[in-house]
């Protein structure tokens, strides 16, 4: 019965819609990816490609390691590079018809999820935060 | 029932332990902060006083927010300013003795929550891969 209710949940009514989600584009400095990730706060957004489908995931991790030389922070790569070249390509991805079991397997490992369509078209992403609540208001009823 | 068994499992059996958690000290400058950061890859991490009390936690993030110029990443502060002078003070704390259900409550705005016992000295971290584990092992059990 848990079970049967879990299956039910739809990953659209859990993610949070692509329009409210910080991204940036392949081909942005990772100057501008650094500052979307500072101001924004996250340590990790999805890079969308100009057509808005999903290329990959880019985080503040992977910058910094780029930028960390032996000596000191190499700042001026920063605007020497771009997103595409570092960012994380294998990312995995859910539709907005899988269901929350399904949303809940994915994100054991992973701070968030990115949901897209059957043309990779990106959909919105799926958060821990979502699904936790969501557990929550299952357990407490 | 399902309830029940939430309330038996112990914070204690779910955490990471102390010495297996990535920190830093209060007095670190800065540069030593993000370098534990960059290398561990973790996006946040506890802090912890001379006689490891937990203090607070620091962030890229923060540390980040610091460096970022009107011009650019003032990259000199690095070395000049301390993990106290910045890091997050008022930190959410559990007990190795509470149980899932309280770390689940604490843990939906937290990436994870600090284990102190009643003196404050620091046991470990609870995370929310901790947990999902946990609750994805009750589902489908
Ligand atoms: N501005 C803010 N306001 C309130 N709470 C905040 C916040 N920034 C972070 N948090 C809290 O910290 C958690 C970890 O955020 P993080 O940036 O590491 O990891 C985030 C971030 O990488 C990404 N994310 C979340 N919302 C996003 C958005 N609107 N746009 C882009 N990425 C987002 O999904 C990850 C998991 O998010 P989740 O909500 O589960 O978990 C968030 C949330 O509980
Ligand atoms: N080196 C690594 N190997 C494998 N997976 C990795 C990893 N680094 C990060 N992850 C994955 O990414 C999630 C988010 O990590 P984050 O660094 O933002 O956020 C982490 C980090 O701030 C902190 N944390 C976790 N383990 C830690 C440790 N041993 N020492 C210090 N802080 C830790 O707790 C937060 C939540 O961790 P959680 O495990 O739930 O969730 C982790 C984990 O699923």
């Amino acid at each position: 019965t848990q079970d049967r209710q879990l299956v039910d949940i739809a990953v659209a009514e859990l993610m949070i819609s692509s329009e409210k989600v910080a991204h940036v584009q392949l081909n942005n400095p990772l100057e501008h990816a650094l500052l979307v990730l500072v101001k924004s706060g996250y340590s990790a957004v999805p890079v969308l490609d100009a057509s808005y489908k999903l290329a990959g995931i880019i985080s503040k991790t992977v910058i910094l390691n780029q930028i960390l030389g032996l000596e000191r922070f190499e700042i001026e790569k920063l605007s020497e590079m771009r997103v595409q070249e570092i960012m994380h390509h294998d990312v995995i991805t859910i539709t907005k018809e899988n269901n929350l079991l399904d949303g809940l397997n994915a994100i054991i490992d992973n701070n968030f999820i990115c949901v897209v369509d059957e043309e990779g078209y990106f959909d919105g992403i799926l958060t821990r935060r979502a699904i936790l609540k969501q557990l929550k208001k299952e357990i407490y009823s």
